[in-house]
């Protein structure tokens, strides 16, 4: 079953004695649904990865960084988990976000989304979705009300939507919620 | 053009089908 896009799975690990692109490896790339449940079957659940550690899931030509031409302008929309929720929660969730991006759950808006990154950190973890126009507000909030349903978020909890270019400024500084 | 979409549903059951 052929996806509408070609994904590409990347992983970073944390060497200080690297630069930051030195550490990001591209796994693998695949377009069906039969290899993506093949590659998730073989590689490690998020919640077994060391801190410092991500895993991408990028549109194939998409770099899952900041600086990419199709990144710069846009931003993304956030859930922090607390400490204890790794091995409650992570693996779920970041399934959820894999199967929305695969299977195109924005619809339309499906084309404003980049990807989707797992940050595994002592602090905390975050999952986030990554959309290319931070301007473009009817699909940023399309696609972060139907995001939160899909992740099963009670109606009480908001996830924030943050422009990369105030990330980028070390601004946490919310743009939109839902 | 025509977007394929595929539900959650669809894509569990394709994980456990042989």
């Amino acid at each position: 079953h052929s996806l509408e896009n070609r994904w590409a799975l990347w992983f970073f690990k944390n060497d200080s004695s690297q630069a930051w692109q030195d550490n990001l490896h591209l796994i693998i790339k695949f377009d069906t649904v039969e290899d993506f449940w093949a590659v998730y079957g073989h590689i490690q659940l998020a919640s077994k990865l060391s801190s410092g550690c991500d895993y991408a899931l990028f549109k194939d030509g998409i770099r899952p960084m900041w600086e990419d031409s199709r990144n710069k302008r846009g931003g993304r929309w956030l859930v922090s988990l607390a400490k204890h929720q790794r091995h409650s929660k992570l693996d779920r969730l970041w399934l959820e976000t894999l199967l929305c991006l695969i299977g195109e759950s924005f619809e339309e808006h499906s084309q404003e989304v980049c990807g989707a990154v797992v940050n595994i950190r002592t602090k905390g973890d975050k999952i986030s979705v990554w959309t290319r126009e931070a301007e473009n507000q009817a699909s940023v909030l399309h696609i972060g009300h139907v995001y939160k349903q899909h992740l099963g978020l009670s109606t009480k909890a908001i996830i924030g939507y943050q422009a990369h270019a105030d990330t980028a400024t070390k601004s946490t500084r919310n743009k939109f919620v839902v | 053009g025509t977007r394929i979409i595929y539900d959650r549903k669809f894509l569990m059951e394709c994980r456990n089908s042989p």
